[in-house]
């Protein structure tokens, strides 16, 4: 029984302005932390792709079970998310440890004093970032056999 | 009338709390684990 | 006054500079090049005085937002990339200002920490204010947007320094969202609502901050927003912007309801206050909520026994509160008066013309807080009655007493208008087992076992089915009170006339008949 309520011109203005901002919405990424290779938007991928989290997939135990290249994909690629933290832990509980200053991990005990050519092969990797950047010029062989 | 409620993407029979996946008003599903923020260790965010 | 001459270009140079620290490895020490940083302030006079400092922000702030107004337009590359860039920068200057906030004095100072984010926040509101007056139709949100979303996530990302001010951080945000409210800043108000629905923020005021310190805070955003939505959603003709801005609306009370539903039981009364009353599904979005620890007995159950449950004789919490919008005191007085003495008589008729108001604008002709918190409140002082008398409220109980003199009255005397206002104060009290919905209940029964004529009886049905016909969720005192409706016999409910005047409309009492026993 109430009926409408005109407009008033104040309402118009504010109706105007909303309509403008409509034009730009804000975008979920705008709202959160820059992801290198975790775009907001998902591309889209056919149904019968897993679409949703595994089961169970955010414990410690799930993650223990990933091979550890998986662990080293996923601390590199999913940056700042929860899987990153618990892929360290699982690196972290093979040996592994994490060398802040030169953001590489190492499967050695102790830490390496120094990482230069001289460095010994062996269960450790040698990670080089100038030859990876080179590796296609150069061809880069990834020391990697003792984890297989 | 009105809309239906439970088709504006929100999981209303999660048994724990949604808001810690909210992916704001104008998303049409929550958020994936990678989109909600963590804080581990600073010296991990390498890029 | 004018900024003096070179101060846009030292503050130029060492954005620059912080920039470029920035960026060079993020996750360097930011201590350490930061006392470096602070030093390279000094020399260029940025620290030398509180003026100086506020200029410093605001021409930075300013540069963050010509930036993106030169970058956006730009269609060489894709959307995401020049966000990424701008993004970049706007994030390095927002981390300066969180390191500055949280080294500002020293590690327990609270005060000057807070006074300086109070500062920043302040200037990036008045770049804004201005910003949407000068641009109008060409404001864009996004420099702001991204500096608020920032900063409140850095400001709340775990740290002791950070966490010891979290509420004053909190409460300063609050206050700024509350400046930037919709109905001030219509062209932020799609990355208002985005901000005051984050999930962080949600989690912070609603769920994390102790004793609900912050449950006021977010019924005062929320009521703003409703408050903005109010003349769109009165003409129900949504258009495009408004209709999305609806649709967030109901994500965000979805939230609430699934997560903090007491939260919505507490503040239901204010926000219904400022919801237009054609807006039933939201309202019955919010009526709908009941405490986490209550188990609903199903309204369906046959002979479901209203009066044996323990909560109805529980006062559900209410806040702000309410009495306040009885005004003038006067008015109150009175109406205490009448209340404890039944007179005078014409008291009844002083009640109707208080409460319409003086603008002769269909549909507007009442103050409809000043008639839902007299109504509210001559139900819970009816309630008080009742019970200093060893009784209990019930459709026995509940007659002859100066309350319903009053309700009765309004029943009869209002006009069309005033009593669908009246009826619907009455309605948005029926809610989840408690002594306000129980007796509203019977009020709303008794009123119609009692009316004089049948529109008034008609008129009460309509109030419930309109309620009744829109998608769930519907408050479990609807469902109890229309049932013993169609039921109890004593209310010869399917004699009427009304509910046969057509055939649809006898089809749709039948099909809500069934549904509902």
């Amino acid at each position: 029984p109430l009926g409408p309520v005109p407009l008033s011109k104040d309402h118009q203005f504010q109706f105007t302005m909303l309509e403008s901002a409509f034009l730009h919405l804000p975008h979920p990424s705008d709202s959160e932390r820059i992801k290198l290779y975790l775009p907001r938007n998902p591309c889209s991928t056919p149904h019968y792709y897993n679409q949703g989290p595994l089961p169970h997939s955010d414990s410690l135990e799930f993650f223990q079970r990933l091979s550890t290249e998986t662990l080293f994909f996923i601390f590199y690629y999913m940056e700042g998310s929860k899987a990153q933290y618990l892929a360290a832990k699982a690196l972290k509980k093979q040996s592994w440890r994490f060398h802040t200053k030169y953001m590489m991990w190492f499967q050695r005990h102790e830490e390496p004093k120094l990482i230069n050519e001289e460095y010994e092969q062996g269960t450790y990797i040698y990670f080089d970032y100038e030859k990876w950047g080179q590796r296609k010029k150069e061809g880069f062989t990834f020391e990697y056999k003792y984890l297989e | 009338l009105g809309q239906d409620l439970t088709a504006l993407g929100l999981n209303l029979n999660s048994p724990e709390n949604i808001y810690p996946t909210f992916a704001g008003p104008w998303a049409d599903a929550p958020c994936r684990p990678q989109d909600v923020e963590f804080h581990g260790p600073p010296e991990y965010i390498i890029n | 006054f004018d900024d003096p001459p070179g101060l846009l270009e030292k503050t130029e140079y060492l954005l620059k500079e912080w920039l470029t620290i920035y960026s060079a490895a993020p996750n360097r020490d930011p201590g350490k090049t930061f006392s470096v940083y602070i030093h390279q302030m000094n020399v260029q006079g940025i620290l030398k005085s509180d003026d100086i400092i506020t200029r410093f922000f605001r021409l930075s702030t300013q540069m963050m937002v010509e930036l993106c107004y030169r970058q956006i337009p730009d269609q060489s590359q894709s959307p995401s990339t020049v966000r990424a860039k701008l993004f970049h920068t706007i994030d390095a200057y927002v981390k300066l200002i969180v390191l500055l906030v949280k080294h500002s004095g020293d590690a327990t100072a609270i005060t000057t920490k807070t006074n300086l984010l109070n500062k920043v926040l302040g200037i990036v509101v008045g770049v804004l204010l201005q910003d949407h007056d000068v641009q109008v139709t060409d404001f864009h949100q996004l420099p702001y947007h991204r500096i608020l979303i920032t900063l409140f996530l850095d400001l709340n990302a775990p740290d002791p320094v950070l966490e010891s001010i979290n509420y004053p951080i909190l409460a300063a945000f609050c206050h700024t969202f509350h400046l930037l409210r919709p109905r001030k800043v219509p062209g932020f108000a799609y990355a208002w609502l985005e901000l005051i629905s984050h999930r962080i923020f949600i989690g912070r005021l609603l769920g994390l901050t102790p004793q609900q310190k912050g449950w006021n805070f977010y019924a005062q955003l929320l009521i703003d927003l409703f408050k903005y939505l109010a003349p769109f959603l009165r003409n129900a003709e949504l258009a495009k912007p408004v209709h999305l801005l609806y649709k967030g609306t109901l994500r965000v009370l979805l939230i609430l309801l699934h997560d903090f539903p007491e939260f919505l039981c507490e503040f239901h009364y204010g926000f219904c206050d400022v919801i237009p009353p054609n807006c039933i599904q939201m309202r019955n979005l919010i009526l709908s909520a009941f405490p986490r620890n209550m188990r609903l007995p199903d309204p369906f159950t046959p002979n479901l026994k209203v009066d044996v449950l323990q909560e109805i004789s529980l006062a559900p919490k209410i806040s702000p509160d309410f009495q306040c919008y009885i005004q003038p005191p006067s008015f109150k007085k009175d109406l205490d008066l009448y209340l404890k003495t039944r007179a005078p008589v014409t008291f009844l008729s002083e009640i109707r013309t208080t409460m319409q108001q003086s603008c002769c604008e269909p549909g507007m002709r009442y103050n409809l807080s000043l008639l839902n918190a007299i109504v509210l409140y001559v139900g819970t002082q009816a309630i008080q009655h009742i019970r200093s008398k060893g009784l209990v409220p019930n459709t026995s109980t509940i007659a002859h007493s100066a309350h319903m003199d009053i309700f009765q009255n309004l029943s009869v005397d209002l006009d069309t208008e005033g009593r669908y206002l009246f009826l619907n104060a009455i309605a948005n009290q029926l809610r989840f087992p408690n002594s306000h919905t129980h007796y509203f209940s019977c009020t709303l029964l008794y009123l119609f076992a009692e009316a004089n004529s049948e529109a008034i009886q008609e008129q009460i049905t309509r109030v419930l089915l309109e309620r009744l016909i829109v998608n769930r969720p519907h408050p479990w005192g609807l469902l109890i009170t229309f049932i013993e409706l169609i039921k109890n016999p004593a209310y010869k409910f399917w004699n009427h006339e009304f509910v046969h005047c057509a055939p649809e409309i006898e089809k749709l009492f039948e099909s809500v008949a069934r549904s509902c026993m």
